[in-house]
């Protein structure tokens, strides 16, 4: 039962990939589990479906983890996907969107990373792709998306952490949610948790031009900030990726909303550095409490202008 | 694989006050063989730069900083040791399950 798994701590990619298999049972009537591809060492990409039935309902995509090393994203996702799940049918405003929408949710975008980051190298953020022609291992597959792919804030160096990789969508876990979110073809927000700094951000990364959507986004990011500042005080600075932290090519979201995905935000989760990546625990689940106001104050909002 | 340790290894928060500075850290960031990671990368004036500096690195790149006079705090003294608690706190944690 996913009553017993503890939320409060790390956890291995086995016992996340177990607790999505507990959530797919207890929460059968509304929660399922996909598979949407392999990553690079064959490990599967799984993605949990809430949904209250119809077909081809409007979506919002959820990934987590695609920077290995960034760990309370991924715990972070999973706490979200109790919530979802053990929310409907009680929370008024989670019931009315999933009576409406679809959510997908890809806790672990990055498992050989993770993996890695349990095993051999805790500071790991790439993928753990072979480098024709280099000794050095890994893309970064948040530069590797094909949006700006090649230009600024990306390295040509496969040594390098920020590898944009030799071609876009050149990474299988890339390549894997731009096939799904294409063949769903109904996909209306694009979120994507990435720690840490404490941002929320939109498009544009590549570019340091304004979105066609600028005031919109810029006000639905400022509403969310301040649901998440409502919980614990914390503090979410909001604005394009180029103008919040600095120009960086072949990003997610800079792909969703060129694709025509209009709602599409970058989070950084805590903290603003004192331990950075390596956040303790104890601040998994406030972390995700928070991220949560934030989340659904988005999610209302994609749900009400569809 | 071998478990890749990270003992004496510092994460510096720098602080940049002009563009001059910032480029200055991007040079910086450009030297391979110091094997900087930075944790968030150089970009503009106002924001600080987090980077962890291999243990052999780092008498080096504080002597560059020094010398540039770009101001600089100590993030994490030695890495390893946060690193050496997560892995306890969370032995500790599966134990308490079990």
């Amino acid at each position: 039962s996913s009553n017993s798994f503890n939320y409060g701590t790390y956890h291995s990619l086995d016992s996340i990939y177990a607790e999505l298999d507990h959530l797919a049972s207890e929460y059968s009537n509304i929660v399922s589990k996909l598979q949407i591809g392999k990553s690079y060492e064959k490990r599967p990409l799984y993605v949990l479906k809430f949904s209250t039935g119809g077909s081809n309902r409007p979506a919002i995509w959820i990934d987590a983890g695609i920077h290995s090393r960034e760990w309370v994203t991924q715990a972070s996702a999973v706490w979200i996907a109790k919530k979802i799940a053990s929310d409907y049918g009680k929370d008024l405003s989670i019931t009315s969107l999933l009576n409406k929408m679809d959510i997908f949710l890809l806790p672990v975008t990055n498992p050989d990373g993770y993996v890695f980051t349990h095993t051999t190298n805790r500071m790991w953020r790439k993928t753990r792709s072979k480098n024709q022609g280099s000794p050095c291992v890994g893309v970064d597959p948040n530069r590797n998306w094909d949006a700006g792919f090649g230009g600024p804030g990306a390295s040509s160096n496969p040594c390098s952490d920020s590898y944009r990789g030799p071609s876009a969508n050149s990474e299988v876990e890339v390549k894997s949610v731009v096939n799904f979110i294409k063949n769903h073809g109904n996909i209306q927000a694009f979120l994507t948790f990435h720690s840490y700094s404490q941002l929320l951000m939109y498009p544009y990364g590549y570019k340091c031009t304004e979105p066609a959507d600028y005031a919109e986004l810029d006000a639905l990011g400022r509403a969310a900030a301040s649901s998440i500042r409502s919980l614990y005080g914390t503090t979410f600075t909001v604005g394009s990726i180029c103008s919040t932290i600095y120009q960086a090519s072949g990003g997610s979201i800079d792909w969703s909303y060129d694709y025509g995905i209009k709602y599409s935000f970058a989070f950084e989760l805590r903290d603003t550095g004192r331990y950075g990546f390596l956040l303790p625990a104890s601040q998994i689940i406030p972390t995700a409490e928070e991220t949560w106001l934030g989340l659904k104050k988005i999610m209302e909002h994609v749900r009400d202008n569809p | 694989l071998c478990l890749e340790t990270f003992v004496g290894d510092q994460v510096l928060r720098i602080k940049t006050r002009n563009e001059e500075e910032v480029k200055k850290l991007q040079l910086l960031e450009s030297l391979e063989h110091l094997e900087l990671d930075f944790w968030i990368n150089p970009s503009t004036p106002a924001l600080p730069v987090d980077v962890r500096i291999p243990a052999n690195s780092v008498q080096a790149v504080k002597a560059f900083l020094e010398s540039h006079g770009i101001e600089y705090s100590i993030l994490i003294e030695d890495l390893q040791v946060v690193l050496d608690k997560e892995k306890q706190d969370m032995a500790c944690s599966q134990q308490k399950e079990r």
